[in-house]
């Protein structure tokens, strides 16, 4: 259930969509 | 939040108002399909977990978009060292929703922050639905601020008492030009930038008031819990869906059908 993503020292709790990557990014 | 300017949609999508009787009352964030991650105190009041309900895919409070869903809540984790340690200390909770959510570019989850995460010159942000001035004015649309972050330190020294920032708060705002969270804004996430991924390291907590910025806002640490918070989303089982019904309308029709393919099968 944890992921873990070491490049950017987070912690993923869902393996179906990637964490914290919003597809609109601000300017 | 003081301070700040309205969000574009899409930008904060992990972005969660909780609603009390109705009305916004907190803010929260998305961590998997099943669990919104908020403060304590914002569930403390009243145990009638029937009462509130979670938006996500929001930006105005009075327009439902296209991604806007709307949750019921099926159980509240309280921290256990919650009031215990400080009034406000161990201010987290985690909030299991009735059916999960559906992902979309307006409805994403975030990362957790790690106990080795390096706050070091991050670009931050705290986002809410909270009073935007010390007059007590609202908006309806999402605020986003950018902040610094306060070394503990300085925290303690603007706070004036050792015992006011325990070891799972952390501080950030800024002090120059009065940027800072308010009521309203009590559950949200502060989130920073890592390598392009966003992670969450506070939870919008408390503060002495908000208009004075000599005390900026207080947060839960979220690298300080996140074993905790792990561990219970780990622990705890999915809520048990409710079997597939037949509609009294689509009944009649299924039992021809069934008649018909029972005729068939003889021929």
């Amino acid at each position: 259930l944890v992921h873990r993503q070491p490049e950017n020292q987070g912690i993923s709790l869902t393996g179906s969509v990637a964490c914290g990557r919003p597809s609109m990014e601000g300017k | 939040i003081l301070g700040g300017v309205p969000a574009p949609e899409r930008k904060w999508p992990w972005q969660v108002s909780v609603h009390y009787a109705g009305l916004h009352v907190c803010g929260g964030s998305i961590l998997n399909e099943y669990w919104v991650l908020s403060a304590a105190h914002c569930f403390h009041r009243d145990k009638n977990i029937k009462i509130y309900d979670m938006y996500v895919g929001l930006v105005n409070l009075r327009v439902a978009g296209n991604h806007t869903q709307w949750y019921e809540v099926n159980r509240v984790i309280l921290h256990p060292t919650y009031e215990m340690y400080h009034p406000i200390g161990g201010d987290v909770a985690l909030v299991q929703l009735k059916t999960r959510i559906v992902f979309s570019e307006s409805v994403l989850p975030v990362c957790l922050a790690t106990p080795e995460v390096n706050l070091t010159s991050a670009n931050c942000w705290a986002t809410g639905w909270g009073l935007v001035s010390k007059q007590g004015e609202t908006s309806d649309e999402l605020q986003e601020m950018q902040l610094p972050l306060i070394l503990e330190p300085w925290c303690h020294l603007l706070y004036g008492h050792m015992s006011y920032i325990m070891p799972d708060m952390l501080c950030a705002g800024d002090i120059l030009n009065a940027k800072t969270v308010c009521e309203g804004d009590s559950g949200g996430p502060l989130v920073c930038e890592f390598n392009r991924s966003w992670l969450q390291i506070g939870i919008v907590s408390w503060g002495r008031g908000c208009s004075n910025p000599l005390y900026p806002g207080v947060y839960a640490s979220v690298s300080y819990f996140s074993k905790w918070i792990c561990d219970n989303i780990e622990i705890t089982p999915t809520p048990a869906q409710p079997a597939p019904a037949l509609s009294p309308a689509l009944g009649p029709t299924l039992s021809v059908l069934m008649a018909m393919l029972a005729g068939w099968s003889v021929l």
